[in-house]
């Protein structure tokens, strides 16, 4: 998957490749004091095309909300929702706007799910459906955070570490391997990266063009950008 | 022709992928500068005129300088700057009757290489009962390592396939592998250095010529086939045993001053014997006109025996002089045909055609292209089918294509040579078996969208109708279809449902090429569509074609007229400014090219010790 780091403020992002074998589950977002969890578990490709490296995206989404009582189980399928031991089971198929004490949800057929949680976290995940008979690609996600102030600073995660802020420079840009993507050097959480100009699409607004999102690349699965390795962030199971 | 034999050509490979049509060729060349100082290599291919350029790619230690395809307009500040200096050698230039060369030129260091890539894309068109794939070959060296491979997937199911090459003898004749199994085929031709050499002792080589793939697919009765991919259709439509429609024909022929000679009596000759073949159910008339317009009988007749005899007697008579009256000519032969309709003298069922022969411009009577366009426009207001014949280099055969298009016809041209007979036969034969008339494609609404042309004058016998369009829901998967026309009986019209198939099961061993292949499939014929369209309708409608078509080309990256391919190569250190200027012709700029193409490097001497240190920009283009 393609994680990217926007800093609207600097005008400026950044981004990183997390590759690893499919079902490996990553834990995005972990806020003890909230009692916030995001994990998301990695599909592969249906089968290998010969002429492409390996890719991985996100196939389902757990969410849990433990002072609410919220558990979300999001797949390429369905959406699985609790709260306080109800359970309801929605469809990409179909519009559907649900309004709770402590929760909105409101699903665009097709096309994405936005989550409000009272008071602490608003996202949107966006389903990109493929061509179900293609014989390489499927379904996958994407998670996208619209409002992460309320988070507490104790906020981890291979997202929420960044959500009180991450400082960097960038200096010395210099010609890459790609005559058209430069590269530089950053100097962030105390390490010197050589980083390359680049972008990422940001598909909110449009689900299948999507919009680009220029970008500093880290290269090594975000080595350098990352807390610890990607290996820290790997947990055993969706919740 | 390569010396100092310094440059050696080491690889030459043709890799070309076909899948339902769509035929997507890669032209590969890697050479070496072997000699101690620098040289220029020269790359030279030739591509079909249908074909679409890609991607260009050069490789030089390490480095790859890569074509970009630019809005024309963007690009033609460079272009300006170019023409400035005084450099205007083309990048792409008209080469005999099919092709286009693509040649472009690069300085090498001292024992250094340099690996080339064209890539062009087209959708070969059935003609006659067969698709025709050309690949130009002529390395005018021994090449260490030479390889045409081809593969072609048509889901429909192949009928035949033959492989050969103009260069072809009995002693390379087992080189030509070709496996052919029920829905794919593998053609492959791969001399060594010594099969390639044309004699035991010398160097010459003896790969110069066409390679050409013929095949043709099993087609489906009624419906036609409808491929769906991964959200975008194609509809391949050629049905078989259909009987043909009668036709009403009036050959209309220029018999101007400038038609003298060789032109005149090639005419005669192909007239003859087209008139000889005509099915008696067929009505025809002859128009001749110079100066003034000659008809054989003031209206058309039934091809019997006898008028036959009557009007080769007539076609005998023709001869060249005075000028050329091509407007009052057509209008004439408009109106036979719309007399012949009123008085119901035509048989029912039947479709109505003109075939205009010229040589040169209009230069009697109306003058103006655009007042002849619109008054043929207006008296034919869309009934009859207008084809219109070129005949050699004088005719400006941009205005004959505009009256062609703007009357759902085509336009041809007709070398000057030897065999212009047998190609003024040949496009006759391609036209004057219609199967179906008015021919109509019905797809909901609801259901897709950014379809191409759906409606059609005719259905030829052996060529095939192709329509594509994009699913309004990826997830779809089937949708009803509906095909009407007129057909010799009565009406025809097949109903039924174009469904997914899974390509898993078709093609279980390959690797996953269609789905890329069905969208640029459905981009290339839009653009050729819209760019029909920028000769056809109201101005507000050519703009909109214009931006659209615009659009497409960049977004595939295909160099069309209205995109140019920008590249950028190494700088040559002596010239500042070292650019080439690459301008595809249009068909009234394109001549008769004796050169043919090289499908690999070629070196020339060069003429002083260069070597490229910073990159400039150099284009390709089109028009």
């Amino acid at each position: 998957p393609h994680f990217i780091i926007e800093f609207p403020d600097q005008n400026d992002a950044f981004c990183f490749n997390i590759d690893d074998t499919p079902g490996t589950i990553f834990n995005l977002i972990t806020d003890p004091l909230t009692g916030i969890m995001v994990n998301g578990q990695t599909i592969g490709d249906k089968k290998i095309d010969p002429e492409k490296t390996i890719s991985t995206y996100f196939g389902r989404f757990g969410i849990i909300h433990a002072k609410f009582g919220i558990r979300l189980v999001v797949t390429t399928q369905d959406i699985l929702v609790s709260e306080k031991g109800k359970q309801a089971k929605l469809f990409w198929s179909e519009n559907t706007a649900i309004k709770g004490p402590n929760m909105d949800l409101h699903v665009t057929k097709d096309r994405s799910l936005t989550v409000t949680l009272r008071n602490s976290m608003k996202f949107v995940i966006i389903l990109h459906k493929v061509w179900n008979k293609h014989p390489y690609h499927q379904d996958y996600l994407g998670f996208y955070t619209l409002d992460s102030h309320l988070f507490s600073e104790r906020v981890h995660g291979l997202l929420g570490q960044f959500f009180h802020g991450v400082t960097f420079e960038v200096s010395d840009v210099f010609q890459g391997e790609d005559p058209d993507k430069p590269d530089a050097y950053m100097f962030v959480k105390g390490h010197n990266l050589t980083v390359t100009r680049g972008w990422q699409k940001d598909f909110r607004k449009d689900v299948k063009k999507g919009e680009n999102v220029p970008c500093w690349f880290i290269h090594n699965n975000g080595t350098g950008i990352i807390d610890g390795v990607i290996g820290d962030y790997i947990v055993s199971g969706l919740f | 022709s390569v010396n100092p034999p310094q440059i050696e050509v080491q690889n030459v490979k043709i890799a070309c992928k076909v899948a339902s049509r769509f035929a997507h060729t890669i032209m590969t060349s890697t050479a070496l500068n072997k000699a101690n100082i620098s040289q220029e290599v020269v790359f030279e291919v030739e591509l079909p005129k249908t074909a679409f350029i890609t991607n260009f790619s050069m490789e030089i230690e390490g480095k790859t300088y890569v074509g970009e395809v630019k809005e024309k307009e963007k690009a033609k500040k460079q272009y300006e700057a170019a023409v400035s200096s005084g450099q205007t050698a083309g990048l792409v230039k008209a080469s005999g009757r099919r092709m286009e060369k693509f040649s472009v030129s690069v300085n090498i260091a001292a024992n250094s290489s340099v690996t080339f890539t064209l890539t062009y894309e087209e959708l070969l068109q059935r003609q006659l009962g067969k698709y025709e794939l050309i690949i130009r070959v002529k390395p005018k060296q021994l090449v260490q390592h030479f390889e045409i491979v081809a593969d072609v997937y048509e889901p429909q199911g192949i009928a035949f396939l033959d492989a050969y090459g103009t260069f072809i003898t009995n002693e390379l004749l087992p080189l030509v592998e070709k496996t052919v199994t029920d829905k794919k085929a593998h053609v492959s031709f791969s001399p060594t250095l010594d099969q390639q050499r044309k004699c035991s002792d010398c160097d010459g080589t003896q790969i110069d010529g066409d390679f050409f793939i013929n095949y043709d697919v099993k087609h489906a009765e009624d419906l036609g086939d409808i491929q769906i991919v991964n959200g975008y259709f194609v509809h391949f439509f050629a049905p078989d045993n259909l009987q043909r429609l009668p036709k009403n024909v009036v050959f209309v022929i220029d018999t101007s001053g400038s038609m003298s000679g060789a032109k005149m009596q090639q005419t005669r000759e192909a007239l003859l014997t087209i008139l000889s073949d005509l099915p008696v159910e067929d009505y025809f008339a002859l128009v001749a006109f110079s100066s003034g317009v000659v008809t054989w009988r003031p209206s058309l007749q039934k091809a019997t025996e006898e008028n036959v005899k009557e009007a080769k007697a007539f076609v005998q008579t023709l001869s060249a002089n005075g000028w050329t009256n091509m407007n009052d000519a057509v209008l004439r032969a408009v109106d036979l045909l719309n007399v012949a309709k009123e008085q119901n003298t035509l048989p029912e069922n039947s479709t109505s055609i003109i075939l205009l022969l010229t040589d040169g411009d209009p230069t009697s009577g109306e003058r103006n292209p655009d007042k002849i366009h619109e008054n043929v426009r207006n008296a034919n207001r869309g009934n009859i089918t207008i084809f219109c014949l070129g005949f050699g280099y004088d005719v400006k055969f941009g205005f004959l294509e505009v009256m062609a298009k703007q009357n759902n016809g085509l336009a041809r041209r007709i070398y000057e040579a030897s065999d212009a007979v047998v190609q003024l036969q040949g496009f006759y034969n391609e036209i004057s078996n219609v199967l179906l008339a008015d021919v109509n494609f019905h797809y909901p609404d609801n259901a897709v969208n950014s379809v191409t042309g759906r409606q059609f004058n005719q259905l030829f016998n052996g060529a095939e109708i192709v329509v594509a369009g994009r699913l309004n829901d990826i997830e779809m998967n089937d949708f009803p279809i509906e095909v009407s026309a007129q057909s010799v009986d009565n009406k025809y019209v097949v109903k039924g449902q174009a469904s997914a198939q899974d390509w898993n099961v078709i093609f279980p061993e390959q690797e996953y090429i269609f789905g890329d292949f069905t969208e640029r499939l459905w981009a290339y014929l839009t653009i050729q569509n819209l760019l029909d369209k920028k000769d056809k309708g109201s101005p507000e409608e050519k703009q909109n074609a214009t931006a659209k078509a615009l659009e497409l080309s960049l977004k595939y990256n295909f160099v069309t007229p209205l995109t140019s391919m920008v590249v950028t190569k190494p700088k040559d250190e002596e010239k500042q400014e070292d650019k080439l200027i690459a301008d595809k012709l249009t068909e009234d700029e394109r001549r008769a090219d004796a050169q043919v193409g090289i499908p690999a490097p070629i070196s020339r001497p060069a003429t002083s010790h260069r070597t490229y240190t910073s990159p400039s920009v150099n284009w390709v283009d089109s028009d």
